[in-house]
This record gives structure tokens, sequence and C-alpha cells, in this order.
């Protein structure tokens, strides 16, 4: 009997076949019933999304329009129907925002046009849809990516912002200035509440970690978490600012260094997660020279000329707001005379600007959705049993 | 690779209302 030569290794070619009455369970399986837990815990966590794209690939591949129209309307109802069933899960909305883009960047990747295929690997290239341009699925597929995104910033801004203004403003964690009050020894808290259980810097900290490590771990493309941690910054600058432009005990040196140091631990976290050049601190800028102008001397004409050129994020109607709320927090200090305010102000006659009084909390930056090719070689790709996708054939 | 250089067919996707029509009938089919 001939030596029976070794059966050459089937090669793959990155798609997953499946029949037509297939289509709603798989729909069900890989979306709508899908636990995002189970799905990070043991594999890829943007599977879902290639596993979606190499059917896709499948029935480009039979040049079956209806097949693919069909797969491609269940995918966009599918995603759609998991995240209104999960709006206030902020790990559902995290994960699926994360699929969502990555499938959109597969679309891309691989849809044959010049302009995505310049970081492609020649085996990528030669996986590109051959049949149909499915651009204008992809113009519903970002719709959808920015109304999910939305909605996550909308359910972590709720969850964070009862922490905001204690752990920005009313806990005093600084041992120096806290001595000042005569409220004798303050315990320095490192725990998520103190003793009075309310809320400290560090509570802002771990929740903002807890956001960032999950939106990780659900592999989100790092362009898109540092918008989101951009906009979650804007919101902790806007709402502290805020709350000082409406409480004069607020307005003291003690709260301005309070601040002051809280920036630095913000600052600090944005280092420790490589988060720097996300522009988050950026949108720290008005409270950060509230908090200046609160610390700074407040008497002469020179003081008065460097107020007005150093606060360049604060208008003069603010600027004017917190001289006027200064309170000094013992009797060696003086309050700030109007003489001094209308210093201030000749010195912001040109100003042109806009003159309101409170930054608007809602206000939130426009989010792009860059593409981002991935280097994952779809033909090496397998099916987990664990997301019961049994009905799959790989192709 | 592909067969040929022809361009691909624009698959249509469907428009604002007819989405609107799918997830209306499907919350009819769901139990």
């Amino acid at each position: 009997k001939a030596k029976q030569t070794p059966a050459l290794p089937k090669e793959y070619l990155g798609m997953l076949e499946y029949k037509r009455e297939d289509e709603a369970r798989l729909i069900q399986n890989i979306i709508t019933d899908l636990k995002p837990k189970g799905v990070v815990v043991n594999v890829i966590p943007t599977l879902p999304a290639f596993i979606l794209f190499m059917c896709v690939r499948h029935a480009d591949y039979l040049n079956d329009d209806n097949k693919l129209k069909s797969l491609m309307n269940g995918i966009i109802q599918g995603v759609k129907k998991v995240v209104v069933a999960h709006h206030k899960d902020f790990e559902s909305l995290s994960f699926w925002l994360s699929n969502t883009y990555r499938l959109l960047n597969c679309l891309k990747q691989y849809s044959g046009e010049e302009q995505f295929l310049k970081q492609s690997t020649p085996r990528q290239k030669k996986n590109c849809l051959q049949n149909f341009d499915l651009s204008e699925h992809r113009q519903i597929l970002s719709d959808l990516a920015i109304q999910i995104y939305h909605q996550l910033i909308s359910i972590m801004q709720k969850m964070l912002t009862p922490a905001i203004v204690p752990g920005m403003l009313e806990h005093e964690s600084l041992q120096g200035i806290s001595s000042m009050k005569p409220t004798g020894f303050r315990k320095r808290s490192s725990s998520l509440y103190n003793d009075l259980e309310t809320y400290t810097i560090s509570s802002i900290l771990q929740e903002l970690s807890m956001f960032y490590s999950a939106m990780s771990q659900h592999g989100m493309e790092q362009s898109l978490t540092k918008q989101a941690v951009k906009q979650l910054f804007f919101l902790i600058g806007a709402t502290t600012f805020n709350q000082i432009m409406l409480r004069k005990d607020m307005c003291s040196c003690r709260k301005g260094m309070q601040i002051r140091c809280n920036i630095s631990y913000l600052e600090e976290w944005l280092k420790e997660n490589e988060l720097q050049s996300c522009g988050a601190i950026d949108t720290l800028r008005p409270l950060a020279q509230a908090a200046w102008l609160l610390q700074v001397n407040k008497s002469t004409n020179e003081d008065a000329k460097e107020i007005a050129e150093k606060c360049t994020e604060l208008n003069p109607v603010q600027i004017v707001k917190i001289l006027n709320s200064y309170t000094p927090i013992d009797d060696f200090e003086k309050r700030v005379t109007s003489s001094f305010v209308r210093q201030v102000q000749s010195f912001l006659q040109e100003y042109e600007g806009a003159t309101q009084l409170m930054l608007d909390t809602d206000y939130r930056f426009q989010v792009t959705f860059p593409f981002c090719p991935s280097s994952t070689a779809l033909e090496s790709l397998q099916v987990p049993s664990s997301l019961h996708l049994e009905f799959l054939t790989r192709i | 690779p592909r067969p040929s250089l022809r361009p691909r067919v624009l698959l249509k996707a469907p428009t604002l209302a007819e989405m609107e029509e799918m997830s209306i009938s499907e919350e009819e089919d769901s139990p």
C-alpha cells in the first residue's frame, strides 16, 4: 500500500458559512443573548465582530445579495436591540460599542477601497469583499456607534456625578490645611469613603479606573477610550467649577489649594494610564485657573494685571464673581476690595467673548471613529464552543 | 483574488422607515 502522504492541513479562507434558516439563531447567540463577561474572560473581546464579518464575507463570496442584505440588517437590528435592552448597563454598552466599532473597521479594511488597504498584509488584501460595496451599511453602523457612545457616556456620567463635588471640593485631604480648621485633627483617609461615608478624590479615581479597565478589557480602540476619558474629565471640571461660581464657602485660598491638589491626582491618573495625550487635562483649565485665582495675591495693581493676563480661560463675569465671592478663612486676611475688582475689570475691557457664568456640563465633544485596521488574520480565527455557534462551518 | 476588476455592486441599505418597520415587526413577533 503506497505510504499515505500526511493529509495537508486544510487551508482556511477566513469565512464562516451558515444556512439562511440559521441566521436568526446566529444573531441571537452572538448578539442579543451574548453575555459580555463570558466572552471577555476566555476569548478575544471583539471576536463577535470578527465572527460576524466572516459570515458577511461568505455571503459576499456566494454573491448572494439577499442573504447579505438580510445578515447586515439582522446585525444592525440585533445590536440596536441589545443596546436598548441594556441601555443602563455600562458593561454591555462598552462591549457593544467596542464590537460595533471593530465590525465597522473590518467593513472598511476589507472593502477593497484603496484608502483602507495601506496597512493590510498581502493576505488581508486577498480577503477583501469580492462582490458587494457595503458603504451604505457602514454609514448606518457608524450612526449606531455614535448613539451607543453617547449612551455609554451618559451612564458613566450618571455613575460619576455623585462623587464629583464631594471628592473635588468638599472633602479636605490636605493635612496642613485641614488642621487650620478649628474642628481639630482630621485623619488622612485613603479608603473610598472616609469615616463620614463621604466621597473623596479616591472615589473619583477608582470610578475612572473601573471605566477605563472595563473598556480596555472589551478591546475598545484607544482612540475611542481617550475620547470617553476626555469627556468625563470635562464633566469633572465643569461641575466643580460651577460649584465655585455658586458657593461662597468654596471661594477661599484653602479650597484653591485643595482643588490644585486634586487636579494633580487626576493628572497622575492620566500618566499612569498613558492618557496624557488625550486632551483630558486641558478640559480642567478653567477650574485650574479658578483655583489659581483663589490662591494668588489680590491687592496691588500688579496683582490685578497678572490676574487679567493669566486667567485666559475665564471671562470677566467669572473672574469678578470669584473675586467678589472670595472669603478669607481667618481675620488676618483682608477681603478683596471693590477698587481692586475695578482695577481687574479695567485690564479686561477688550474682552469680547461669551460672558456666561456657568459652564455647560451637558456639552459633548464631537465623537470621531478614525479608521483602525486590525492585524488579526481572519483565517486563523476559530469559533469557541462557548458561543454555541456549532451551526457555523469554518471555510 | 477577485476574478475580474468589475466594480463591487452597492448593496442598498434599508431606509430609516424600513428599519423602523423592522423593529416594530420584531417586537410583535417576540413573545
